[in-house]
């Protein structure tokens, strides 16, 4: 929130859209500040009309570079739009940057998300450290529900829930690396570095810098979904394989390889298999393990064809890990299993698990 | 001794960004060196953004300053 919360005293809130960008239709422009105010109304009690004329509480406009308000735009990129806090004359006010480009994809900056965003601040909602909250201040495209619990905590702080509000789903808030009890959904290696993967964000590992950076998934890799069960890099081709559910996909850096996703039963994996628990690819050997429940598999890269005698139990070939695997990732010449809040370290020399620790002490916890 | 010049860019860029969204008083600022209010304001964002707290100008503080972004300062002092 802004210093004493400052908030609309009464909830039935004006706006009016002053001018309109030539990037969209008029309708169009109408749609994404509808929309975006529907946001915030669908879980307050705040009801939002529309002036043609005369000073609204919140009056919409497009701008470029020093607008009116001694608070200048700076061309394209940069600085897309910015809003003032609840108040008289500017308060609640929310510019937009003409010279940005206005969509409604993903094409470019999509007026809809930044415009929720900015009638955030103009509602009284500062700025997340959320990365995947909508109040977090960088830009990133994302589809379905807009809103994160840290979104809709405060905004309800303000003014409390909508009395008969629908059913909402909003986007979990993003995990805490230092929570106990920590699961991961995959880690990988990628160009030295350890991607680890979950919910709808990954931590990235430099060996350099002790400190892991989270970011939202989409905002990296776009065409990739927002969940993943598993991953490994083949690093003679210098390629990430994701998996989630019946799918895979290839990236190559930031970009997807062409052909991809694929179905996993490309990798010869029978059709009963659904989901891919966890992949590891062990350096030295061309093999890939990939971890379905209880048993695994050994997928030969440089023939492109599963190893025959498999699938095998995981116990049995890796004694001590008599658990459903989580992540796997191999490092340092040892495999680490990650399940639940525990990760196990195997020693191929001893042939057993030979430590085990919490999951997200990779993670400096 | 003299900055490089690409150097001086991203210092002049950083300072903006910090005076514009972490308050950074204006016009303090040598050209030399860290000061302690510049130092202090970059652990703010390092801080804000999750990033490791250094206080100083690194790529990925950079990287962060560089995306497009919403014009509200991030720290509640809101002038």
């Amino acid at each position: 929130h802004f210093p004493r919360d400052l908030k609309w005293q009464n909830n039935n809130v004006t706006f009016r859209i002053l001018n309109y960008t030539p990037d969209l239709t008029k309708s169009d422009v109408d749609r994404a500040i509808r929309t975006a105010l529907n946001v915030w109304s669908d879980v307050t009690p705040l009801t939002f009309k529309k002036l043609q004329n005369g000073i609204a509480d919140i009056m919409i406009s497009f701008g470029s570079k020093e607008h009116g308000d001694y608070n200048p735009f700076d061309g394209p990129d940069g600085l897309l739009a910015h809003a003032y806090p609840p108040g008289q004359g500017i308060g609640g006010d929310t510019h937009f940057d003409e010279d940005e480009h206005w969509t409604k994809d993903s094409s470019a900056y999509n007026l809809f998300i930044v415009a929720a965003h900015e009638l955030g601040h103009a509602l009284g909602m500062s700025h997340s450290t959320d990365a995947g909250a909508l109040m977090y201040p960088i830009y990133s495209y994302s589809t379905g529900f807009v809103l994160a619990e840290d979104d809709i905590e405060g905004i309800q702080a303000l003014y409390g829930p909508n009395p008969d509000q629908k059913k909402v789903k909003p986007k979990p808030d993003a995990p805490d690396k230092c929570d106990p009890m920590l699961s991961f959904d995959a880690t990988t290696e990628l160009r030295g570095e350890t991607i680890i993967f979950k919910d709808r964000f990954y931590w990235r590992l430099h060996p350099q810098m002790p400190e892991p950076e989270q970011t939202l998934i989409q905002f990296t890799w776009p065409s990739l979904p927002n969940k993943v069960d598993a991953a490994y890099e083949n690093p003679e081709k210098d390629m990430v394989i994701i998996f989630s559910g019946i799918r895979m996909w290839a990236l190559n850096g930031y970009n997807l390889v062409d052909g991809y996703p694929k179905y996993i039963h490309k990798l010869g994996l029978p059709k009963t298999v659904r989901k891919v628990d966890a992949a590891v690819h062990i350096k030295g050997t061309g093999k890939t393990l990939l971890f379905t429940d209880e048993e695994y598999w050994s997928y030969d890269e440089a023939t492109g064809t599963m190893d025959s005698g498999y699938p095998r139990i995981i116990e049995d070939d890796f004694p001590g890990m008599d658990d459903e695997v989580d992540a796997a990732l191999y490092q340092h010449g040892y495999l680490y299993f990650f399940h639940g809040h525990v990760q196990y370290e195997y020693s191929y020399t001893a042939r057993k698990v030979i430590r085990i620790m919490w999951t997200n002490s990779i993670l400096n916890c | 001794l003299p900055l490089p010049s690409e150097n001086k860019d991203n210092w002049l860029q950083a300072e903006k960004y910090l005076r514009r969204f972490y308050g950074l008083p204006a016009g303090l600022q040598g050209r030399q060196g860290t000061s302690g209010a510049f130092k202090t304001k970059i652990k703010e964002m390092q801080s804000f953004f999750k990033l490791k707290v250094t206080g100083n100008l690194d790529d990925n503080t950079l990287e962060f300053m560089n995306l497009p972004r919403c014009g509200v300062p991030d720290i509640g002092e809101y002038n």
